[in-house]
């Protein structure tokens, strides 16, 4: 699975997901990725969030959604409400992590994995790359 | 300069230090890169957050290391179904397809599906379908079947058919 998030120079925030899904899937499986408020949201009045991992559990979870709202009621920051989120799904058994990035411009991202293809770049910075857990 | 920040992923699993092959290695990091690169050129020219996490997600798309369009794992049938989605926080419009076959990038896919506004989520046949008639860039299946990924799947069901290890994404 990739995504990406942003929030561009106006303070409105997109989210995108994509992914070929579960190897050796069956039955016509489908995970969050497509499904708006599990693997993908995206709310000028809280955040724009992209998921991958456990697809089952994020739809459960309602993951993406949920960090929105725990940014809007919750007046949580979005990596905050990320990692509460990624505890959630981690306590009912998931494994994944999530990207996401508020209207201010405030992201990053929250796993539970020993680890997840990640990026960030800033204007006016340099991009940021990463693998492992540990970087 | 106007402030922007654009965040990307490639997937998350047990991917370890060490224990993940050196090209693969660097062959992630470069295709984070260049999608990093993608997506911020599009917002240095001013374009909104959607085109930009649209360029990045091609970007990744396009690159076999991660599980999406060219270097989507193997369904236990042996294709290669893909699933997307987009959603513009400005307005909460959203698309979203899954189970698509023959179009190169199903991100854009989605994001006609959320312009054309008459549904959210399209999938399989039905979504191929629109694809064409929306002049979506249409590719032969076998585009996305890569060998390697190919025999992640007959490592997966060898092993009892779930990739419960997350190890292929």
């Amino acid at each position: 699975t990739v995504g990406a998030v942003a929030v561009d120079a106006q303070g409105h925030v997109a989210a995108a997901t994509s992914t070929g899904g579960l190897t050796a899937k069956r039955w016509g499986r489908i995970g969050d990725s497509p499904l708006i408020g599990a693997g993908t949201y995206a709310d000028d009045r809280a955040c724009a969030t992209s998921c991958t991992g456990s697809g089952e559990i994020f739809i459960r979870a309602v993951a993406a959604h949920e960090i929105a709202a725990l940014v809007r009621f919750g007046k949580l920051g979005p990596v905050d409400a990320a990692g509460s989120v990624i505890a959630e799904i981690g306590a009912m058994g998931g494994k994944g992590g999530v990207i996401t990035v508020g209207p201010d411009g405030t992201g990053g991202w929250a796993f539970n994995t020993p680890g997840m293809y990640r990026g960030i770049l800033r204007s006016g910075e340099a991009p940021r790359v990463a693998i492992y857990d540990d970087e | 300069m106007s402030e922007w920040t654009l965040v990307i992923h490639g997937g998350s699993g047990s991917m370890r230090r060490g224990v993940l092959p050196e090209a693969e290695d660097e062959g992630g990091r470069a295709g984070l890169e260049a999608a990093l690169k993608a997506g911020g050129a599009a917002l240095d020219a001013g374009g909104s957050a959607l085109d930009a996490v649209e360029a990045a997600v091609r970007v990744m798309e396009d690159d076999p290391h991660f599980n999406a369009g060219r270097g989507a794992v193997f369904s236990w049938d042996g294709a290669n179904e893909l699933d997307a989605a987009i959603m513009d926080g400005t307005s909460r419009a959203a698309g979203a397809i899954s189970s698509v076959t023959t179009t190169r990038n199903p991100v854009s896919l989605a994001r006609k599906v959320m312009e054309d506004g008459r549904h959210v989520l399209l999938s399989g046949a039905g979504a191929d379908e629109f694809s064409r008639d929306k002049g979506l860039e249409q590719v032969e299946p076998d585009y996305f079947a890569l060998a390697e990924r190919r025999r992640q799947l007959d490592e997966i069901k060898a092993g009892g058919g779930f990739d419960s290890a997350m190890k292929y994404g």
